[in-house]
């Protein structure tokens, strides 16, 4: 598969979805 | 307290059943009528000096086997279980051992204890690092997702709970390069995120309707994908994909997309389904219905060895040592096979 399928890609995924998520 | 030891196994007998990638090692021969429901590989520290032991459970005897040399292994201790059947072991990382679906603690050291930790209606449990434990009980609405945390002595420390998705969990993997994520599979198709250390819920991931209740293996984080392997238990055998076993899929945490990467199906002429299996590092290993052991190697793409059942006893059980590089496979009546991969 092609990683352009999936969508921009972050390296800090992590940390934004946890700023992101309710706590 | 046991004497008994293990006889150097008959390596050439071996080379036949696998020429290839498994030479055998040694065997572990279980005495005891009692049927093998589990088998791990662990350090075990001992008066400050840290061994390579094995640990094997049946029905209800755990015990701990060291290394006596290169070949031969004897059993130190064994524990009896009176209240509840064993179910599996699941090992704490470092030094704390929770054995018996999670049920009794054993500190480890001379003075042994066994505590009831958690019971009811259990989903999924994973021993952790950090000395932790997750477990799920319950479903949908009074679904519980506890992490217990553990202290040196194996007394309790902390308790956590993690928010619970809509949907029941049906497995937890950590998540290798991202140390406080972690990875469940749920019963309707999701993957789901959470963080370790504020118990929130990142992500839920509706992954393809083919990969249906799915047990994930190990998760990996790499550059900003997450590289999942999953095991189908109820995959049926197509023409065009074969007989599958595992899958490696990649997810954009971010997007929630994801796609497969890698399909390890049956070699042709090889039947069965998977039914239980354990993947380290970039090797799987599945043991099929058919009382055969397959292994694929993830980065070659391709299975790489076949176990046919020894002595006519089907293989139940699989593992990697956490030790070496061995593998571990048990037979019903409850004797172990090492195997050097």
């Amino acid at each position: 598969c092609s990683t352009a399928d999936l969508g921009p890609i972050s390296l800090n995924w992590f940390e934004e979805l946890s700023s992101e998520a309710p706590p | 307290h046991s004497t008994e030891q293990t006889e150097p196994a008959d390596l050439p007998a071996c080379d036949r059943l696998n020429p290839g990638n498994l030479q055998l090692v040694s065997e572990l021969k279980n005495p005891s009528s009692s049927c093998s429901v589990d088998v791990s590989a662990m350090w075990w520290e001992r008066a400050g000096a840290k061994e390579p032991c094995i640990v094997t459970a049946c029905e209800d005897v755990v015990s701990l086997w060291k290394p006596l040399n290169s070949l031969q292994w004897e059993k130190v201790h064994t524990w009896h279980f009176t209240e509840c059947l064993i179910a599996r072991c699941l090992l704490l990382a470092p030094r704390i051992c929770v054995w018996c679906r999670a049920l009794l603690c054993s500190s480890g050291d001379d003075s042994e204890k066994q505590v009831l930790l958690k019971s009811g209606d259990i989903k999924a449990m994973l021993g952790l690092t950090k000395r932790r434990l997750v477990s799920s009980t319950g479903t949908l609405c009074n679904q519980q997702i506890q992490i217990m945390t553990f202290a040196d002595d194996g007394s309790s420390k902390d308790e956590q709970l993690l928010m619970p998705p809509d949907e029941t969990v049906l497995t937890f993997a950590e998540v290798r390069g991202t140390q406080e994520a972690l990875l469940g599979t749920t019963t309707v198709n999701s993957i789901v995120i959470w963080n370790l250390k504020t118990g929130q819920l990142l992500k839920k991931m509706h992954i393809d309707d083919s990969y249906q209740a799915s047990v994930c293996h190990g998760a990996c984080s790499e550059k900003g994908l997450l590289f999942v392997v999953v095991s189908q238990p109820c995959a049926k055998e197509s023409q065009a994909l074969g007989s599958p076993v595992f899958h490696l899929l990649v997810i954009n945490p971010k997007t929630a997309r994801s796609a497969g990467v890698l399909l390890c199906s049956l070699p042709q002429g090889q039947a069965g389904r998977f039914l239980e299996g354990d993947v380290k590092d970039h090797v799987a290993a599945a043991v099929l219905t058919s009382g055969t052991i397959a292994i694929w190697d993830l980065l070659l793409g391709h299975c790489t060895a076949i176990l046919p059942p020894v002595s006519e006893q089907s293989w139940s059980l699989v593992k990697w040592s956490s030790t070496d590089s061995h593998l571990l496979a048990g037979q019903k009546d409850g004797n172990i096979f090492i195997y050097r991969y």
